[in-house]
């Protein structure tokens, strides 16, 4: 079960350090490290991400948005090795400004071809990246509907 | 195992039967704060088998039955069916289509189907089993999720590998 | 002691239950409650929400943006008792839909008659209804600086 | 009380030296994620007396002061100036305009300044008693304020009432 686990564990790190790259840049580095190298099963997973140069000294320094870029991340590294069926993502790209919110739909569009995507979302450059979208309201007072949404008006 | 249609009927805001048709690559699901969005994804947990209140939102499981507004009389169960193409034979089940359905009466009864056999909750968690969905998985994300991963709120980063692994 | 926050309190109150009114709507209901009212200087403070005929047991089952107007409510209750000279929000409009930031964006130019509002945002309504804008970058790899913004791009 | 100047250098990111003038009305901060605008905010903060390290994003004082990038030598101190208008006389001094200045070594020396002359970091918080700001005021809100407000984290809620009332 160790092996195992270590053998997954590698794996997973190269694809954060994969998708780290290409939602920040490329020369940017980024690291999953096992605090308790010995006993890996029990471990605490420790996450080191440098943006652009910067050096901060946990990733708690980071700002909102570059914080939810590194978890998005990890979130892709796991799923690359073991891809679900579907994925559903709920309003995760809100701290995202444009040009991450744009490298985010590019890395879902990627992903698309193998998974179904679902994708909760008020941003508009999201929704004109979605290839059907559909519309939750509450035409009476409290009681929900659906509705398809024609996407002609957001491309 | 694509998913090809969810069903909702008396599940926290839908007192109307609500359905939505998946197709391939990328569905977004929008609307107006409070319009029920978040409910479509607490709907797809609950049926999946989630049991944490709390990953619902709720206190207890009562709390996801449509509780009525001030026109509109609370409803006696909520329903959600969930049905897949078991398109890669994933679903160890004999059927190119699978549909679960979860009931919850407010007398606390709960009901569990598959293609419209009563079954157990196990038997809808072991559906799942290995495909990497199911509750709490990584592969349904929100920012309290994200919050968590960041923190690694109760070894939750722990968690996720070992799901993934 | 006892009296003053009573009446600090019943202020409070009114003031919440008229802000929530009109970043909701007028027939919307909403109350400020003492857990423990014969012990008012160290009582529970709860709050209730129902806005557009829902009927929720706690504030915990409202949506993500209806929560955030709720705490905004509670802010600007406060904030109308004792106004403070400047206020600063930072990136509260995340995530709010479309109405809901033009309902903030026009409660803050109401009240910036009264205080300075200093808003970080990424929301381009938001951006819209600032007075005057400053762009934080960094041209130079991990090294802030600030640049003034032309507003008329954004108006 | 009117905001009338921010200055910073050697505070997190701002390496350089940094102005914002302050007018009426409402000034928006714009900017890519992690270019800095939080940190103005906690910049802010931090000239007003805030010693909560937590409330600036940092484990210790010393992780306020520009530590460096792959290119450039971390600061040897953090300074940021606060300058107001005193047009409602809000603030206790015979003084026009008020300027409060907060340097860190990195050494864990600390300097206060008000109008340039030395002074306690106490004068300072006895500067804004009363008028709704200084550290951990309702007057400055993020996102993570707002989740204390609504799950009453430690009495926060009970604070916030308090400081206004
Ligand atoms: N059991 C229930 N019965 C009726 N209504 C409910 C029930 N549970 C939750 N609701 C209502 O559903 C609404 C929340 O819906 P939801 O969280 O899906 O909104 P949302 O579309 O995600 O909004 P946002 O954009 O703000 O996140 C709330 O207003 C809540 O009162
Ligand atoms: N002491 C320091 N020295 C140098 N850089 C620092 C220091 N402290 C924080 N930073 C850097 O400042 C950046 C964060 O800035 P900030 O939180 O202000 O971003 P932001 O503009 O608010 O972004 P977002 O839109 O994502 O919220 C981080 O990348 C962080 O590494
Ligand atoms: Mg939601
Ligand atoms: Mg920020």
């Amino acid at each position: 079960a160790k092996e195992a686990f270590m053998e997954a564990f590698g794996k997973i790190r190269n694809n954060f350090i994969q998708v780290f790259r290409s939602l920040f840049s490329a020369e940017d580095k980024a690291d999953l490290i096992l605090a308790n190298p010995e006993n890996p099963l029990e471990s605490v997973i420790e996450i080191t991400a440098q943006p652009k140069g910067k050096r901060p000294l946990t990733i708690d320094q980071l700002s909102g948005g570059e914080k939810t870029l590194t978890a998005i991340s990890l979130l892709f590294a796991l799923y690359l090795l073991k891809p679900a069926p579907f994925c559903i993502f709920d309003e995760v790209d809100a701290p995202l400004d444009d040009a991450n919110t744009e490298k985010f739909n590019k890395i879902i569009k990627e992903f698309s071809g193998e998974s179904q995507f679902i994708i909760v979302t008020h941003n508009k450059r999201t929704m004109a990246s979605a290839d059907i979208m559909y519309g939750v309201t509450m035409l009476t007072q409290g009681v929900s509907s659906v509705v398809p949404v024609d996407l002609r008006e957001y491309a | 195992m694509k998913l090809s249609r969810l069903e909702i009927k008396g599940f926290k805001s839908f007192a109307e039967h609500a359905v939505i048709n998946f197709n391939e690559g990328v569905t977004g699901i929008v609307g107006p704060n409070g319009c029920g969005k978040s409910n479509v994804v607490d709907a797809i947990r609950w049926v999946l088998g989630e049991q944490k209140t709390k990953a619902l939102r709720s206190d207890k499981m009562e709390n996801v039955i449509f509780n009525g507004t001030e026109k509109r009389k609370p409803a006696a169960l909520a329903q959600v069916s969930l049905t897949f193409d078991n398109n890669r034979n994933l679903l160890p089940a004999e059927y190119s289509q699978v549909t679960i359905t979860r009931r919850y009466y407010r007398t606390g009864d709960s009901e569990y189907l598959i293609n419209d056999v009563r079954c157990r909750l196990k038997d809808i968690h072991n559906l799942f089993l290995d495909t990497g969905i199911g509750a709490d998985s990584y592969a349904i994300i929100e920012l309290k999720k994200v919050d968590e991963l960041l923190n690694d709120k109760e070894g939750s980063r722990r968690d996720l590998f070992e799901k993934a692994a």
